[in-house]
């Protein structure tokens, strides 16, 4: 939430100049957790589980659909365009394609739901890619993206806590979370040597 | 426990 909340508020035309947008946020990757929150929520109005659960739900959904508006529609003047490449094709048809086999129960429900487990563990990557292409993420960007990664990484804890003493485990969420966590950790050794000492990401050219 | 009948978590 606080990831997510960060990003809308440095990209809400209130909060700064549009000229101060900050650059380097993957517009596709933004598209990617859209995608993902809409078809996991899907049984926002059907399951109440509890108000914080449903809350949440909520702001995930408005927050990301926020951002990918004012990123791609607002401020386009100032989306980088030429460094937000990768090809989302090729991460949402594997994870449609392994939802179809892979999955708890063949119902479209519950094949969207492992679909956005499935999409949320490759949803940074255009992200990453960008970082990597532009060689450099603006500080707020870093804050940001440790922000998102630790949300997966502190549900490890919580899923290990669930395993022992509710006897509980979703192994498609852990193997998915996991995943999606290992992706993050090459970032968050540059974000815990680099940020938190007061420099900024550079990678080697 | 038996098989989740829907996803508690975010």
């Amino acid at each position: 939430a606080a990831g997510i909340g960060l990003l809308v508020g440095m990209n809400c035309p209130k909060a700064v100049k549009p000229r101060d947008v900050i650059t380097g946020i993957s517009g596709r990757s933004q598209i990617l957790f859209l995608v993902t929150y809409v078809a996991r929520y899907l049984d926002l109005l059907t399951n109440f589980v509890s108000v914080y659960n449903t809350a949440m739900k909520v702001f995930f959904i408005a927050a990301s659909a926020a951002t990918v508006y004012l990123m791609l529609f607002k401020f386009k003047a100032t989306y980088d365009h030429n460094h937000d490449t990768l090809r989302v094709e090729f991460l949402i048809a594997p994870c449609a394609l392994l939802a179809l086999v892979v999955n708890h129960d063949f119902t479209p429900l519950e094949i969207l739901w492992t679909f956005s487990i499935y999409l949320e563990s490759v949803a940074i990557l255009p992200q990453l890619f960008m970082v990597s292409k532009t060689g450099e993420a603006e500080t707020i960007t870093s804050h940001y993206l440790f922000a998102l990664g630790s949300y997966r990484a502190l549900y490890i804890l919580n899923w290990i806590y669930r395993y022992y003493f509710d006897n509980f485990f979703d192994l498609i969420a852990i193997v998915a979370g996991v995943v999606q966590t290992v992706l993050y950790c090459d970032f968050f050794y540059l974000y815990i040597t680099k940020v938190l000492k007061g420099k900024k990401i550079v990678l080697p050219a | 426990e038996g098989e989740q009948l829907f996803h508690d978590e975010l």
